[in-house]
């Protein structure tokens, strides 16, 4: 049901068509939202309550300074797929390929991405452990059924230790239209000196995007 | 939660006054993961002379309510006081989960009264 009353007020004025319905699936705060929130939220930061300290800096409205980029909404989307391993390249003794899902559906049309992170960790089995450098990810568009579209990236990998990041904007849609529905993608790790494998543990998307009707130009500051 | 105005009626010369939104009584605790909720504040008060003068270290004070303010002193019925409104605002952010269990954080311009000003 609708929120009643003023509450629906408060959602709409916050941009938000509803409420959540229900409570969401326990899940720990990534820790990078976390971080953007806290250097992001002026009354976390300010000394006392209710104001902000005169001469602070004001922070460029509608910008994530954090990520360099323009934008009001930071997502961490999940990865929705099952990250099995593509049946037909293990049997072919190649190393696996996955299928990453994102839902992508609570984007709205107005919001223009600025940003779109691809995050990956791996977890490499024993005889991975400790190889270094020379690895290749390439992304491809998941086609109908375990089909693979056209690569859309390769990337060299130096180090599995630290999550791999990989930026899908003007990769996988381009800079100027809007956010798909949802994407579909298939991931590939090689190793281009030994036939080392490795499985991916988890996959998310960091997305960046700005809303325009939640902007407003710097106010005037006192002259 | 809002500061009670002392006396009845607009309590003193036009200035914030603390009013505290929480999400847990709008019912969001569980989905708004951070802030709990925050400071809007909201302005009250007289803009009559002096009060509608610009102070030292106050917003500044458009022509028109010192006139307005003026035509009052002089002839009460012309037209009524200027009016006390938000003159500087800051934002805030919010972090949440959204229908899709995505954790979201969204800013939000304007959502905090520093100020207020007669206007």
């Amino acid at each position: 049901p609708a929120a009643p009353g003023p509450a629906a007020a408060l959602l709409q004025a916050l941009g938000l068509c509803d409420a959540p319905q229900g409570a969401p699936k326990p899940r720990p705060v990534p820790p990078v939202m976390w971080r953007l929130f806290r250097r992001r939220d002026p009354q976390e930061a300010r000394v006392s309550p209710g104001r902000t300290p005169p001469g602070a800096t004001l922070r460029r409205p509608c910008h994530v300074e954090e990520l360099g980029v323009a934008g009001n909404i930071v997502r961490h989307v999940p990865d929705r797929g099952t990250r099995a391993g593509i049946p037909e390249s293990a049997a072919a003794g190649q190393c696996s390929r996955w299928t990453v899902v994102f839902d992508l559906s609570a984007v709205e049309p107005t919001e223009q991405p600025s940003r779109a992170r691809l995050e990956l960790r791996f977890a490499a089995e024993e005889a991975a452990m400790g190889i270094e450098g020379d690895w290749e990810l390439s992304l491809a568009q998941a086609a109908e059924g375990t089909g693979v579209g056209p690569v859309l990236l390769r990337q060299a990998v130096v180090s599995l230790g630290t999550p791999v990041r990989a930026e899908l904007l003007g990769a996988a849609w381009s800079h100027n239209t809007s956010v798909p529905r949802s994407l579909h993608l298939v991931l590939a790790l090689r190793h281009r000196a030994t036939s080392a494998c490795v499985h991916l543990a988890e996959a998310s998307l960091l997305l960046v995007t700005l809303d325009p009707r939640l902007c407003h130009p710097l106010a005037r500051l006192r002259r | 939660e809002a500061d009670p105005v002392v006396g009845g009626g607009p309590g003193g010369s036009c200035r914030a006054r603390r009013l505290y939104v929480s999400f847990r009584e709008v019912g969001w605790h569980r989905w708004v993961i951070a802030p709990r909720g925050f400071l809007a504040n909201y302005c009250q008060g007289h803009c009559s002379l002096p009060a509608t003068l610009p102070g030292p270290g106050g917003p500044p004070t458009l022509n028109h309510a010192v006139l307005r303010a003026l035509m009052y002193s002089a002839a009460p019925g012309a037209a009524g006081l200027p009016c006390c409104v938000p003159a500087r605002l800051s934002p805030i952010s919010v972090l949440f989960f959204d229908n899709s269990d995505n954790v979201v954080l969204r800013h939000y311009e304007d959502m905090v009264v520093d100020e207020c000003g007669c206007r």
